[in-house]
């Protein structure tokens, strides 16, 4: 057996805690170690966190003694941070790190037998996908730990329906009795205990095979469409209706066969297109629209998906190839006057909706490639009628360009990486757009009632997702408060009507006081700050400043690491004072990951 | 089931029951000028199954088809599904939702939901709620038609015959032990039939408490009072 303390560093409690209220997670890691050796060593403290989450706290305790960490106003945080760093005295401890993850990291010289204890906080809001959320741990302890837990306590006033957790690291029996998992009724927990011999890569091994990702997958009952909590004059307001029929779509796919999409990405490309019409429905119609220095479509106008269109698209997919050069705007632009012209036409049933989905894997460099003049050309050519998606493929490319166009048209763009399961991504995309119940979406609530209400409008609503609305009310002691949720479905429009007895909810939520009481004000904060970001994408001048002033008012009131933000922790180095500073790194500032990408030392 | 008819034309209302299995189907609309058609299926109280004579029946089921449209609503105690062509929509008692076509519209509202096609033909389907756990009593339905007059006095079923006016004469008055209780002789289409001064509630108003509605009470599955015998508005499926 390897001495476990080889590096006479002895992690000897790791624990990670989470607890969800009404999907907002409130996550805690906390690492303890001690220096066992005779002199001073360095230790380090890596967590992987989610890059939707927004880190809220960190402190380092050495031998009783708290460092906190401070979020501050990023210019505020980087006069500091330039200070320290010409005294060479600094590092970031954020970075980007792979597909879903940022790598928080920090160290810190420990005195001979001294202990260290490491706390992070973050928080997040669980999104609903594919019928469920799913909270995303990445374990991976340098060495075994002879206390190691993950408790995950969830708490939704609706019941849970299914919960389940899954570790890729969990393949024989032995781990598998570490793990419980267990919901009853509104409460749900899920642990991890390995004990050190379970941790073991083999019964003689020192080292760990606690190695990948720890996935808690959950739903809740629907029994109703919505559900409305209330708390401290805040609510959140939930909708997801289940049983309706799905919208007939119009879908353009708007495909980059620029030569740069070259070898294994056109093959993902064609591979991803091919699955994508074994699930496209035979009310749906389609066309697709290749760009490369030119624009080609496979039909003239949109087709209905019959069984013989379909089988016509298939060979068509089959024979795309990569060539020449990179024109977005005009081939955008095509697949959007089709759907225009179609839907003028009446060529598409009335009760349809629309989607763009781009794929691309570059910057436009023929024809209009100016990015501001693109989005200003696809801007009026939509409308507002229908949203655009783009997906954007690898590493070279404007990824903040792609977001800003998505984003004003009511999409949102998405990162393919350029891995093995490309095509898979790409299908697992088409999927969560592929069943719209729901369009023209507005939530509409009391005039006069309520305060600082985000998003209330939305293209589409799909099936197996939720639409989250928050906000604050103007009067804490009203008694009632209603809402209604407009929406055009497949045959009918829809007028979902949800009303709240507030006194009565007062009773019910009360027993919730287990878990975190203010969750719904923070939630409200955490969506507002991620919407204003959003918005703030695309604005310019006193609006963008205007936006950035809110979003930052919250982030530095709520103490979110946010983009605006950074939080400076000090560390007691050598008596002499160093800082260190937490950063959220943005998609722009994407790095491609090492190989492998999960590569994780901090030394 | 109870059924009550405010009998056109006249301030009274003759009421009755039928009392069949568990899992029958009886049709209790067909119009053939709007075409719409509705059965309901009789649910029975779980307790002494055996004893159908004593045993209490409701309406589990209530299925509406309005065939111009191609429309099907299929209302159970636990959920309503519109059945519109192909599609299909499904929402649950819980659910506070009003659906709208230009066609017809569909409010549910927790205990009622109310159905409207056109011009005013417009049902309501009630939800009468008991005890999850009770060891006899279900859930139940109740059916109305509102605004009876805009149906075709063509209607079948056992309501819709009704929806013509009916001519009747009550005669003999007899008080019988429970002053409550009157006895009477019922002259209706050529028959004399014995009948009952009875109670039967109307839950339009007020899902929880109804309103009492006095009711001459026709016996023997109320023959004489409809046209045939109860098992000819037997069908086999609720659509």
């Amino acid at each position: 057996v390897l001495d476990e303390k080889a590096d006479d560093i002895e992690v000897y409690s790791t624990k990670v805690s989470c607890k969800v209220t009404s999907r907002f997670a409130h996550n805690v890691v906390t690492t303890r170690a001690v220096n066992r050796a005779d002199a001073a060593k360095e230790v380090s403290f890596d967590v992987e966190l989610p890059k939707t989450a927004f880190i809220t706290n960190f402190t380092l305790t050495i031998d009783g003694v708290t460092y906190p960490g401070n979020v501050k106003e990023k210019e505020v945080a980087k006069k500091q941070y330039e200070k320290a760093v010409s005294q060479g005295k600094t590092a970031g401890l954020v970075k980007a790190s792979g597909r879903k993850l940022e790598k928080f990291t920090v160290s810190v010289n420990v005195a001979a037998g001294s202990k260290v204890t490491f706390e992070l906080t973050y928080e997040e809001l669980l999104k609903r996908n594919k019928g469920k959320y799913e909270m995303y741990l990445k374990v991976q302890p340098k060495q075994l730990v002879k206390d190691f837990e993950i408790e995950v306590d969830i708490f939704e006033p609706q019941g849970i329906s299914m919960l389940d957790a899954q570790a890729s690291f969990i393949t024989n029996d032995l781990l598998g009795s570490a793990l419980s998992k267990s919901f009853s009724g509104k409460k749900g927990h899920v642990s991890f205990k390995p004990s050190l011999d379970q941790q073991r890569s083999c019964p003689t091994c020192g080292d760990t095979l606690l190695n990948g990702d720890f996935i808690i997958t959950y739903d809740v009952n629907r029994e109703s469409p919505a559900n409305v909590q209330i708390v401290n004059g805040y609510f959140v307001h939930f909708f997801a209706p289940q049983g309706l029929p799905v919208v007939p779509k119009n879908v353009v796919f708007v495909i980059d066969i620029s030569g740069s999409m070259y070898g294994r990405k056109i093959e993902q490309t064609r591979d991803a297109l091919l699955k994508i019409l074994e699930d496209i429905k035979e009310e749906d119609y389609l066309n697709f629209i290749l760009f490369d220095s030119d624009v080609t479509t496979w039909k003239d106008t949109l087709v209905q998906a019959t069984p013989e269109n379909i089988q016509e698209a298939r060979e068509f997919v089959k024979n795309i190839r990569d060539r020449g050069m990179t024109n977005i705007n005009d081939g955008l632009l095509t697949g959007i006057s089709m759907l225009n012209k179609a839907r003028e036409e009446h060529t598409v049933p009335e009760r349809s909706t629309s989607i763009v989905i781009m794929l691309t894997d570059g910057d436009a460099n023929v024809g209009e490639s100016r990015p501001a003049k693109i989005q200003e050309n696809v801007l009026s050519a939509i409308g507002g009628r229908f949203p655009l998606y783009n997906l954007g493929f690898g590493n070279n490319l404007n990824y903040n360009f792609l977001e800003s166009l998505a984003l004003e048209n009511d999409g949102f763009a998405r990162r393919i990486y350029e891995d093995s399961d490309a095509n898979l991504q790409l299908q697992g995309f088409y999927e969560e757009v592929a069943n719209p119940l729901l369009t023209s979406v507005e939530v509409e609530y009391p005039e006069n009632a309520i305060l600082d209400l985000t998003r209330n409008t939305y293209q589409h609503f799909y099936d197996g997702s939720e639409i989250v609305v928050a906000g604050r009310l103007v009067d804490e002691d009203m008694n009632n408060f209603k809402a209604d949720v407009k929406g055009h479905g497949a045959l009918t429009d829809l007028t979902f009507t949800e009303e709240v007895d507030l006194k009565e909810m007062e009773k019910a939520l009360q027993e919730q006081d287990y878990i975190f009481g203010s969750y719904i004000e923070r939630l409200w904060a955490y969506l507002t700050i991620e919407q204003l970001l959003d918005k703030r994408k695309n604005a310019h001048g006193s609006e963008k400043e205007n936006l950035t002033a809110q979003a930052l008012d919250l982030s530095l009131k709520y103490h979110f690491v946010t983009p605006l933000t950074s939080m400076v922790v000090t560390k007691p180095e050598d008596s002499d004072n160093q800082m260190a500073i937490a950063d959220k790194p943005g998609e722009a500032s994407y790095q491609p990951p090492s190989s492998p990408y999960y590569y994780v030392d901090g030394d | 089931p109870h059924f009550i008819i405010q009998v056109r034309g006249k301030k009274d209302a003759i009421c009755f029951n039928i009392d069949e299995e568990p899992g029958t189907v009886l049709r209790l609309i067909q119009d053939p000028i709007t075409g719409l058609t509705v059965n309901g299926q009789i649910i029975g109280d779980q307790g002494n199954s055996s004893n159908s004579k004593n045993r209490k029946t409701y309406l589990g089921k209530v299925g509406i088809v309005n065939s111009p449209m191609d429309l099907r609503i299929e209302v159970t105690t636990e959920k309503i599904t519109l059945h519109n062509g192909a599609a299909q929509s499904t929402f649950s008692w819980l659910d506070t939702v009003t659906v709208t076509s230009e066609r017809f519209s569909v409010k549910i509202n927790r205990e009622a939901m109310v159905v409207s096609f056109g011009k005013g033909i417009t049902f309501k389907v009630i939800l009468h709620q008991v005890w999850k756990k009770h060891h006899i009593h279900l859930h139940f339905l109740g059916f109305y038609v509102l605004d009876s007059d805009k149906m075709s006095t063509k209607s079948h079923g056992l309501l819709g015959q009704f929806f013509r006016p009916l001519a009747f004469q009550v005669s003999d008055l007899n008080p019988g032990n429970d002053p409550s209780k009157i006895h009477a002789t019922m002259l209706v289409k050529k028959y004399r039939l014995a009948v009952t001064r009875g109670y039967q509630k109307d839950y339009r108003k007020d899902v929880h408490n109804g309103t009492q509605v006095g009711c001459w009470f026709v016996h023997n599955n109320g023959q004489g009072v409809i046209d045939g015998v109860h098992s000819d508005y037997i069908v086999s499926d609720l659509f």
